[in-house]
């Protein structure tokens, strides 16, 4: 017995996610951020942010639709953050590296924290 | 999965959606 990997599945059915995010096909939330509205699935979001995982599973939250994030939360960063949830890139500009590092603070993405922290100690 | 009896497939594994229809 044994198993046929197909070692791209990942990648492609991520790939497919953010097809259908970037067609607003099936996205069940949208985020506001400052002012910004950014459509997503609640699945991915979940998997992917410590923040998101402890909204979305609490009980009183099942139905939410629409969540606005704190103000201090800059807009770039999150889209940044987005982005890596979908495509597993993380854009990383001398610029915005900080406003991207809070903004995964935010959203408990330890791990990217950590990478953004690296990044700031090298350049 | 690394089973003992593992093939690796490297080709595409689903179908791709498209940037629009």
């Amino acid at each position: 017995d044994g198993c046929i990997q197909f070692t791209r599945h990942a990648g492609d059915v991520l790939l497919n996610f953010n097809r259908l995010r970037s067609r607003d096909i099936l996205t069940d939330v949208t985020i506001q951020v400052d002012g910004q509205h950014f459509h997503a699935h609640k699945a991915i979001l979940v998997a992917c942010s410590g923040f998101f995982y402890s909204v979305f599973m609490d009980p009183k939250n099942t139905n939410l639709s629409a969540i606005s994030l704190d103000p201090k939360v800059d807009p770039k960063g999150f889209s940044i953050l987005l982005d890596f949830m979908y495509t597993s890139c993380l854009d990383l500009k001398d610029s915005l590296v900080l406003a991207t590092m809070n903004t995964a603070i935010y959203l408990q993405m330890e791990h990217v924290v950590d990478t953004c922290h690296r990044f700031i100690n090298s350049s | 999965y690394e089973g003992v009896n593992t093939i690796k497939e490297m080709g595409r594994s689903i179908h791709e959606i498209p940037r629009q229809d």
